[in-house]
């Protein structure tokens, strides 16, 4: 499956022999952006002392490690004149959809994880990253509520001096549209369909949480584990991101930061779908 | 009135810290969403059980039947988990409308998908011109874990064109083994008002 391409005019994805995206070309620039699916495990502590409480339902505080979902993933490419989609299964639990409609400049990334296997009685925390080569010296951006964009620096705090004992957590913010990072040549911003926690842990790289199953209370108040039992096997959660890349800064045509507020718009405020059923009907007494 | 009232009033709730960040309990994880359900429908057509006191949900209902000065029946379909790709009216009928409503307020392209449960329509505009379409495999990874209760294996792809700022298009959408009702010489008709 080596060198696998999907796209069209504005964008162009690449897969690996791995079955994994890692290359994005757009608007004239093109950069490595590998994908993946990995998740931490989920700290267990004994909720005696605050420095000692187990990863739950309102602290994200995973083990510092983080492990990859999977080496191989099985892929199926769909084209037509209206969309062309990757089918990727990374394991039976994770799986995703990568696709690239005929008239956009955006990718979209439909992803399905869970049921989260727990069976080892280990917590899991599953994120989605994208690590490129673009240069972001640990400066990112997320967004406020939506609007403002927020500049976020890796273990640093503007108005104090922090020393982060959790790397990992304490690099995490709120997103409820977008996370993005740039050099001075290349961006790439992910939207998302949801609030969702997000970082950038490396040069280059973002990750954003899209599912958790826990085994602990994190004694802050609800006194019981992030772990849906009501059907047995934990919850399936589906969703969508939206890979936008290009370059910084352009003179003759929009810049990627003025599309991504574009397709913000109309990704947060779709078309409300009404179906109806029309048996009785035929075109003519329907039009 | 009562319908709105009671999705504002569900609103409120939802605004409670524990709804917004998904520290509530598991049991009242469910009571919200059930909340929010019953507040959409209670807003949609045929929400004739959602409460004992809410006869019928017509909101929606009657501001088409309104605006487009028909006597057509809108019964709209419930479609909210079309986000896991099942709809019961694409799934279970050959005949069916597509009604989009642009809620910004400039035009906008946006590519629909609708799942369905074979490979053969035809999308046809109000005007009835045919509009490009695509069929796409709706992946099923594990079968012994699928999730969907659905009939739907495929998902019907087409591009809704220039939809009006916030205003309204409709698509008739039929099975190739109905084409007898595709027109078979497309009349233009006037442009609507937007």
């Amino acid at each position: 499956v080596d060198g696998i391409t999907i796209g069209n005019k504005y964008i162009n994805l690449t897969f690996d022999e791995r079955g994994l995206l890692f290359k994005v070309s757009s608007n004239g620039i093109t950069r490595e952006i590998v994908q993946d699916f990995l998740y931490y495990e989920a700290a267990v502590g004994n909720n005696a002392e605050f420095e000692n409480r187990s990863s739950g339902a309102y602290i994200f505080r995973p083990n510092n490690t983080v492990n990859f979902i999977s080496t191989k993933i099985k892929i199926e490419v769909f084209r037509g004149p209206l969309v062309e989609e990757v089918h990727q299964i990374f394991n039976n639990w994770v799986s995703q959809v990568i696709r690239v409609y005929k008239d956009e400049s955006f990718a979209e990334f439909e992803w399905l994880v869970g049921p989260i296997p727990v069976d080892d009685e280990i917590g899991k925390e599953v994120i989605t990253k994208f690590k490129s080569n673009i240069k972001s010296d640990g400066i990112f951006f997320t967004d406020s509520n939506g609007r403002e964009m927020i500049k976020r620096k890796l273990n640093h705090r503007d108005t104090w001096n922090v020393d982060l004992k959790e790397k990992v957590a304490g690099n995490y913010y709120p997103l409820t549209t977008k996370i993005a990072l740039q050099d001075e040549e290349a961006r790439l911003a992910i939207l998302v369909d949801r609030a969702q926690g997000g970082s950038s842990l490396e040069d280059g790289s973002l990750e954003i949480m899209v599912h958790r199953r826990l085994l602990h209370d994190d004694a802050f108040g609800v006194d019981e584990a992030l772990n849906e039992k009501a059907y047995g096997k934990g919850l399936i959660a589906r969703g969508h991101h939206y890979l936008l890349f290009g370059p910084t800064r352009s003179k003759s045509s929009p810049t990627t930061q003025a599309k991504e507020r574009f397709i913000q718009l109309q990704k947060f405020l779709p078309s409300w779908v009404f179906l109806s059923d029309a048996s009785k009907y035929s075109f003519y007494e329907w039009k | 009135e009562p319908h709105l009232t009671f999705l504002r009033e569900t609103m409120g709730i939802m605004q409670h810290h524990d709804a917004v960040t998904g520290t509530e309990k598991e049991q009242v994880a469910y009571d919200y969403a059930k909340r929010v359900d019953v507040g959409i429908r209670a807003c949609r057509s045929n929400a004739r059980a959602v409460l004992n006191r809410i006869v019928t949900g017509k909101i929606i209902e009657e501001y088409f039947s309104h605006s487009a000065k028909t006597n057509y029946n809108f019964e709209f379909a419930n479609c909210l988990l079309r986000n896991i790709s099942v709809c019961e009216v694409s799934e279970n009928n050959d005949n069916f409308t597509v009604t989009l409503y642009n809620p910004i307020a400039h035009s906008v392209f946006e590519y629909i998908r609708i799942p369905v449960p074979s490979k053969n329509y035809v999308v046809l505009d109000y005007r009835g011109i045919q509009v490009p379409s695509q069929i796409v495999p709706i992946p099923s990874p594990i079968k012994e874990l699928d999730f969907r209760s659905s009939n739907s294996s495929y998902e019907l792809v087409f591009l809704a064109s220039e939809l009006p700022p916030m205003g309204y298009k409709s698509y008739y959408i039929s099975t190739l083994a109905h084409n007898d009702l595709v027109p078979e010489v497309m009349m233009v008709m006037d442009t609507p008002v937007n």
